[in-house]
């Protein structure tokens, strides 16, 4: 849809293409299109710009709706634990999410919640030492909620502002995995009740489909509070999530854009929007 | 699932004998649907609903199927043959020194754990596999293929100073020659298809060390452009093969029908877990199963 001309089955099939092409699905585009065939239909929608843009603030008003305002008023320690499937970004999330809270001033504690794939501990350690924050760990191969229980007790006894966890990586389908992050859980309520705060579940933008199908289990068993979605650098659209905001109630709070540091922006829903359809 | 769909369109549908035109479309546009589901791209979707089209309008139905169990049986198979086990190569076999693989693939995708899958596999089959760590740019990234290496008794070689990966598996090599290490597997960093510069790198590292196999890694959860990624590398860099990581989860995995058709490259192994012998060869019909539902 180039210029203003006139809708023509032509337009709206390269709509429908443009739309799955972007991974928003089969049904998330059905339902788009037909709310603009019925604009259509009443005359509302008139031309292919009004088309776009009508496409784009939809889009847009489908991802607001869980926005909520960050207001970064916690109580101390807030506690985050950072979870999803294998190889998504969590870490490397994890790392720029500490680097931004540490510029604004909080006092930051990371937990090596992943004791069991190789180097995790490291991975986590290299980026703690980066950014110039206090970390705590355990042996590899050391129970997971032992290491985020430690951490929690020395958040709270040495007045830090937040603590985050990291987990490792898994498929939201294996059930004894799903329970080692449900008794992290607990543990962490334990300590602090109401806590862990957030649980922000880390989806990758080249992921198709199957994002529906993490977003509902992990959501199933933990409850989770935000979603970060990553790799939005790469030529993938991300636009599954537009999906998962209209059928889950979870705001989507940050957009990963490379590997630095840096590399961590707030979720702009409109700017989200026009991105889907360039 | 599919076969229930077809099936119930097919009830109501009172052809018997021919698949009609109508029959044939209405069970194409359930089939398309099936297909982007599961992730397939857009436009191998587009392409593959032709040819079963061509294939099923005017076709007899067979004395022992449904109308419905026809066109599922038609789909299977025009699916198995994009899979193309003719071209089915079964697992790597390293020939005489030095026999070189490198694993490549955007960020995440597997690519490190692969390696050493790889080099557990060929340890079992009695070969001496070296490992090089030539992503120098991820925390840990080294320490990971090390700790891999070591759980699983081979060697891993990485760089001693400041070198790039070029130096480095250069280096490995004359280190594999030494050691009678064979096949020497190099794990690349992670990149993206569209990123200038990691393409030049990755491409100067095979013009420079001339791998017997370039595997492209990638995520069995990978959307629609799981084409442009594939493409891109095989244009760019030139794939032997492509490895399917985490189908121990349920992705539809889609995507390897999309980078198969768009590549023509086949698909030697799949992931299926973390564990360091969770790899398989691929079978096609396996996959065209899950595709389907
Ligand atoms: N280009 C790009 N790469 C990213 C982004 N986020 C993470 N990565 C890369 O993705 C790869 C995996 O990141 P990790 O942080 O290790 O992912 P993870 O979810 O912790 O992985 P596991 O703990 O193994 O499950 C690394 O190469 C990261 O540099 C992003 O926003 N853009
Ligand atoms: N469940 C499952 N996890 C896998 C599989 N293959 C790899 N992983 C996991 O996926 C995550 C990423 O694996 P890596 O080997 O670090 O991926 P990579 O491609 O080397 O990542 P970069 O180097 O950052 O690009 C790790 O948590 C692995 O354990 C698989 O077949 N199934
Ligand atoms: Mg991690
Ligand atoms: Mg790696």
């Amino acid at each position: 849809f180039k210029d203003r001309g006139k809708i023509t089955q032509t337009l709206l099939d390269e709509l429908e293409e443009v739309l799955i092409m972007a991974d928003l699905g089969v049904s998330a585009t059905q339902k788009i299109i037909g709310h603009l065939q019925e604009k259509i239909r009443t005359n509302e929608v008139k031309d292919s710009e009004e088309v776009k843009d009508f496409i784009k603030t939809l889009i847009a008003q489908i991802l607001e709706k869980n926005e909520i305002e960050e207001s970064h008023k916690w109580q101390p320690p807030h506690v985050i634990m950072v979870i999803g499937v294998n190889g998504v970004g969590k870490t490397t999330t994890i790392g720029k999410l500490a680097w931004r809270l540490k510029k604004e001033g909080k006092k930051v504690l990371l937990a090596a919640g992943d004791t069991f794939r190789a180097a995790a501990i490291d991975q986590l350690e290299i980026w703690a030492q980066k950014i110039g924050v206090d970390f705590i760990k355990h042996q590899p191969g050391a129970d997971p909620s032992a290491v985020v229980f430690d951490a929690i007790q020395a958040g709270k006894a040495r007045g830090y502002d937040i603590i985050i966890a990291d987990t490792a990586g898994r498929q939201h389908t294996k059930a004894n995995l799903m329970e080692e992050l449900k008794k992290m859980k607990r543990v962490i309520g334990k300590v602090i009740p109401d806590a862990p705060h957030e649980v922000l579940l880390v989806l990758d933008a080249n992921t198709g489909q199957n994002a529906l199908s993490q977003t509902n289990l992990f959501h199933q068993n933990l409850g989770v509070t935000g979603i970060v979605l990553t790799k939005l650098d790469g030529s993938a659209k991300g636009g599954i999530i537009v999906n998962i905001a209209d059928t889950f109630d979870i705001p989507i709070k940050y957009i990963g854009l490379g590997e630095e540091l840096d590399n961590l922006q707030e979720f702009h829903p409109a700017l989200f929007a026009s991105a889907l359809l360039t | 699932n599919l076969a229930n769909k077809l099936e119930g369109i097919f009830k109501k549908l009172r052809s018997r004998g021919r698949l009609s035109e109508s029959d044939v479309n209405e069970a194409l546009r359930e089939i398309r649907v099936t297909l982007l589901e599961a992730d397939v791209n857009f436009k191998v979707v587009k392409r593959f609903i032709e040819q079963v089209r061509v294939k099923a309008i005017g076709q007899d139905v067979l004395k022992s199927l449904t109308p419905g169990q026809q066109i599922i049986k038609i789909v299977r198979d025009e699916l198995t043959m994009l899979m193309d086990p003719g071209s089915l190569k079964g697992p790597i076999k390293p020939a005489a020194f030095p026999y070189i693989i490198f694993l490549v693939g955007i960020q995440g995708s597997g690519k490190t754990t692969t390696v050493a899958k790889l080099a557990l596999n060929f340890k079992k089959e009695g070969f001496n596999p070296l490992l090089v760590a030539t992503d120098v740019k991820r925390p840990a990234a080294e320490e990971q293929l090390e700790i891999l290496a070591r759980q699983i008794g081979v060697g891993a070689f990485r760089r001693q100073g400041n070198e790039g990966p070029v130096a480095i598996c250069q280096n490995a090599l004359q280190r594999a020659q030494l050691n009678k290490n064979n096949p020497i597997i190099v794990d690349t960093a992670g990149r993206f298809h569209i990123d200038e510069e990691l393409m030049a790198e990755l491409i100067g590292l095979k013009n420079n060390i001339n791998p017997q196999e370039v595997l492209l890694v990638a995520d069995a959860t990978t959307g629609q452009e799981a084409v442009n990624i594939a493409s891109t590398f095989n244009d760019r860099l030139g794939i032997d093969g492509i490895i399917l990581t985490k189908l121990d989860g349920d992705a539809r995995g889609g995507a390897a029908l999309s980078m198969k058709e768009v590549t023509g490259k086949p698909i030697r192994y799949i992931g299926i877990g973390e564990k360091l012998d969770a790899i398989e060869p691929f079978y096609p019909d396996r996959l065209t199963s899950r595709i389907l539902g």
